[in-house]
């Protein structure tokens, strides 16, 4: 006898997470699987180990932060945060109805200054503002 | 590229990052330093150097700037640092003076390679910082310093002068005189391949011309902790667009 056809469910896959529901490092969507969780890693950048403090006049050194793990959102996850979030943010900025903003998008950024000297023995100070992550979404 | 949706998830690399990573990301972080690459100073370290006069006061901006990174948010700038995001400092490479001899007028001229500017930059201010002490020729006298931009100069007359600023001081000063030279940034923005000349004079109260020497102010023999160099303060017209790695 023919069985009656189940109704197929719509497949949610097309649908992007809403942005305000995108799973959390608490979340156990994550955990569970066993990958490893988004975490933030502090890499210090020592002008000294570069053989740089003929040029450098200050800083002797330079923190920077950066995601690492498995973060659900439909860019790539390996990179680090600072290419990530501005990446992700300037993504979203151009495409708001289809990717949604990063989850571990910068929520503080600070700027870095440092002092150098040129080649001609001119004495720089450069600046960079909202170049460094000091905290991101995921944590 | 591919359509909207969860993408399979990746497996990251989890074991710590090999010499070779550590460097390409060391490199990238440097970037964002804006460290194009790393210069080749012709002289000694940094650390022997830092006695003169420009790194000195570099410094000292160094720590204001770095001491408001982190309220990135806008809190009040430091004052001298306004919104500048790039200043630079240039020592000056010829001094020329017209100073001793019957001759007037009297005059001490300096000349700055400004090759270095980068593009893309707008100075929000320029000064010239020069010290001064006490004159042991003149009483204490009013002093007016003047400073003027070279504009050209010609073999069989007067240089084009282009004023400045001007500066009342006493004959027994002591300490930095800045010379706001804003002004010459125009011009000099337009041909950086030309140095940038400046000119300095100074009157007495009766309109006499006195050797800026005499007046106490010092120049390329001073100690290297008092030797004149120019302050130029820079904020990026286009914001740097980064390249994802």
């Amino acid at each position: 006898a023919a069985r009656p056809l189940k109704r197929r469910q719509p497949k949610k896959s097309n649908e992007l997470p809403h942005p305000n529901k995108l799973p959390g490092i608490f979340d156990d969507r994550h955990g569970s699987h066993g990958r490893q969780v988004c975490r933030r890693h502090e890499l210090y950048v020592s002008f000294q180990d570069l053989g740089w403090l003929d040029w450098v006049i200050a800083p002797q050194g330079y923190s920077a932060y950066y995601c690492e793990g498995e973060c659900s959102f439909p860019l790539d996850s390996c990179m680090n945060a600072t290419n990530h979030a501005i990446l992700q943010s300037l993504v979203h900025l151009m495409k708001p109805d289809t990717v949604p903003k990063a989850c571990c998008a910068p929520t503080k950024l600070s700027a870095t200054s440092v002092l150098y000297y040129d080649s001609s023995n001119n004495v720089i100070l450069r600046k960079h503002r909202n170049m460094v992550v000091k905290a991101c979404g995921c944590h | 590229g591919g359509g909207p949706g969860p993408r399979p998830p990746h497996s990251c690399p989890q074991r710590p990052l090999g010499a070779r990573e550590r460097r390409d990301m060391q490199r990238e972080i440097l970037a964002v330093l804006g460290l194009p690459g790393r210069p080749r100073p012709r002289a000694p370290p940094a650390t022997a150097r830092l006695p003169a006069s420009a790194p000195l006061f570099m410094l000292d901006l160094y720590h204001a700037m770095a001491g408001d990174d982190d309220d990135d948010g806008g809190g009040a700038p430091e004052r001298r640092l306004g919104r500048a995001d790039l200043v630079m400092s240039f020592v000056n490479m010829v001094e020329r003076d017209r100073g001793l001899g019957p001759q007037e007028p009297h005059w001490k001229e300096f000349l700055f390679d400004l090759t270095q500017i980068p593009a893309g930059e707008a100075v929000t201010a320029a000064e010239f910082r020069i010290y001064k002490v006490p004159s042991t020729h003149l009483l204490n006298t009013t002093l007016h310093v003047s400073v003027f931009e070279v504009v050209q100069e010609h073999f069989n007359r007067e240089s084009d002068l282009f004023f400045l600023d001007l500066q009342t001081l006493r004959a027994g000063d002591e300490g930095w005189l800045v010379l706001d030279i804003t002004a010459a940034s125009d011009r000099w923005l337009l041909n950086r391949d030309k140095d940038l000349g400046l000119r300095l004079c100074v009157e007495a109260e009766d309109g006499h011309s006195v050797d800026p020497g005499l007046a106490g102010l010092l120049g390329q023999r001073a100690p290297r902790s008092r030797q004149p160099f120019m302050v130029t303060f820079f904020r990026a017209t286009s914001s740097p667009a980064r390249a994802p790695r």
